[in-house]
């Protein structure tokens, strides 16, 4: 299982960047994997979902894309 | 791959539509 201290540190990172602008989720992801790397796919993606959950973002549609921010 | 990022991208969009 993935270091939880990469994951808090990917949950910081994550955090501030939605406060900073609207991302993807691609932009989220590449966030996230410059922090937790070594993951699988489906780790990846359980863990992501974990953080949204719990940073709760807002969500709106810009270029037609879905984009989340705090 | 970029194409790979798109996948797991669509994936975890899907994850999130089902409770954001």
């Amino acid at each position: 299982t993935p270091s939880s201290s990469n994951i808090q540190l990917a949950e910081k990172v994550i955090q501030r960047s939605l406060m900073r602008r609207p991302m993807t989720t691609k932009d989220i992801l590449k966030k996230f994997q410059t922090k937790c790397p070594g993951l699988s796919k489906e780790q990846t993606i359980e863990v992501l979902q974990q953080i949204m959950k719990r940073l709760k973002p807002e969500r709106k549609v810009m270029n037609d894309k879905m984009h989340f921010y705090l | 791959s970029s194409s790979e990022a798109d996948e797991m991208a669509a994936a975890l969009e899907a994850e999130l539509n089902d409770f954001i």
